[in-house]
């Protein structure tokens, strides 16, 4: 594998974005981009990633390889980011280690880091990306995570209900409650500001706080976030990159007895 | 506030 990003600081994002949610990963890496999945220790979210040759300025990958990382080493090496410098990943044909190479052009430096590969075997989820749902939510990224910061302070369960009146995120806390509600919009100035609801059926689900904490760290990766709902299904909050591929977030419920 | 569901309730394992 020999995979360039022309700013070493979208690595670090998408990395960032998910790391303290799953302690390790495998990246799947094809002629078709890196793609990788994993599921948190209690087994309530999975991370669902995909990095296409689009997001790369050079993408080369001869055969697919797994490289097994584990996410804490991985973020310490990608605090050497910055916009400026490019970030190539490197992978042997019989990988047991990750070359990572900054290069930073203006300032002729470059840094090299070598991180040991892991065997990771970790026991995969067969998710249906057509995942049928009862309602689509188009939303600006950060609405959704001022909404998620301010609400999930109240109680451990958020609610999410979709139906007529638009889509309604609320909170009953022991001391506390809170409700936002936000219809429909369409901003032509601001078209990360636009809210779209596409729905078959109206859905009332709850899930935890924590979970939701945890997504938000990923709005960085995209102005946008889109969220699929249905009463059978996991949730997916999905953030979708620029360049193509992104991230998403499948999230079981919490359902009342 | 609710019981928490598990992804193995609706996924299958590959």
């Amino acid at each position: 594998l020999e995979a360039k990003f022309d700013d070493s600081t979208i690595f670090k994002k998408i990395i960032d974005s998910f790391k303290d949610s799953v302690s390790q990963i495998n990246f799947m890496c094809s002629e078709s981009g890196i793609e990788a999945q994993a599921i948190d220790d209690s087994r309530v979210l999975l991370v669902s990633l995909s990095i296409p040759p689009s997001c790369f300025e050079t993408y080369r990958c001869d055969r697919p390889t797994t490289v097994g990382v584990y996410l804490s080493s991985l973020s310490k090496l990608l605090k050497s980011a910055s916009s400026s410098a490019t970030l190539t990943l490197y992978v042997e044909d019989q990988p047991d280690e990750l070359l990572l190479l900054f290069e930073e052009s203006k300032a002729s430096k470059s840094m090299e880091y070598k991180m040991k590969l892991v065997d990771i075997t970790a026991d995969m989820l067969e998710v249906d990306s057509d995942m049928k749902s009862d309602v689509s939510v188009e939303m600006s990224g950060v609405e959704f995570t001022k909404i998620v910061r301010d609400l999930t302070q109240l109680s451990d369960s958020f609610t999410v209900s979709v139906g007529k009146d638009g889509i309604v995120f609320s909170v009953d806390g022991e001391t506390a409650s809170g409700k936002v509600l936000l219809q429909p919009k369409e901003d032509l100035a601001n078209p990360e500001n636009n809210l779209s609801i596409s729905m078959t059926k109206t859905i009332d689900l709850s899930f935890a706080s924590k979970y939701l904490l945890d997504i938000i760290k990923a709005s960085t990766l995209s102005n946008m976030i889109s969220l699929k709902f249905s009463e059978e299904t996991p949730a997916l909050f999905e953030f979708k990159m620029e360049k193509g591929g992104g991230i998403g977030f499948y999230l079981a419920p919490k359902y009342d007895e | 506030q609710g019981t928490q569901k598990r992804l193995d309730g609706f996924f299958k394992v590959k």
